[in-house]
């Protein structure tokens, strides 16, 4: 039940990190957030290369939601 | 281990990412 929502709030978080509205993020998006958010450059990098499973340099929301639900779910979702 | 511990690592950064996230988000009401 609670999937929905999880889905909205990622999409949210998406916006937040994606500025320019681009459709993904790149490891630029994720270091701009230095100074909103109590992360360390060195932090955000390594939330990138997280999420970013296939190492592309590209955060696509999929990839996002993926890591979103691994973070609320734990490892469940593979 | 130390793959264990740097998964470890990245799934603490990533929840604290996403805490700020959740913070930021109901934190701060704006002017």
């Amino acid at each position: 039940p609670g999937q929905h929502t999880m889905l909205g709030k990622a999409h949210e978080f998406f916006q937040i990190c994606d500025i320019e509205d681009k459709g993904f993020i790149t490891r630029r998006d994720m270091q701009r957030l230095h100074g909103e958010l109590p992360l360390s450059l060195e932090e955000l990098e390594n939330v990138f290369d997280t999420l970013d499973a296939d190492g592309n340099g590209c955060l696509t929301l999929e990839e996002f939601t993926t890591g979103f639900s691994q973070f609320l779910y734990g490892d469940q979702i593979s | 281990d130390p793959n264990m511990k740097a998964g470890t690592t990245s799934e603490g950064v990533l929840a604290n990412f996403f805490n700020s996230l959740l913070s930021k988000k109901t934190g701060s009401p704006g002017p």
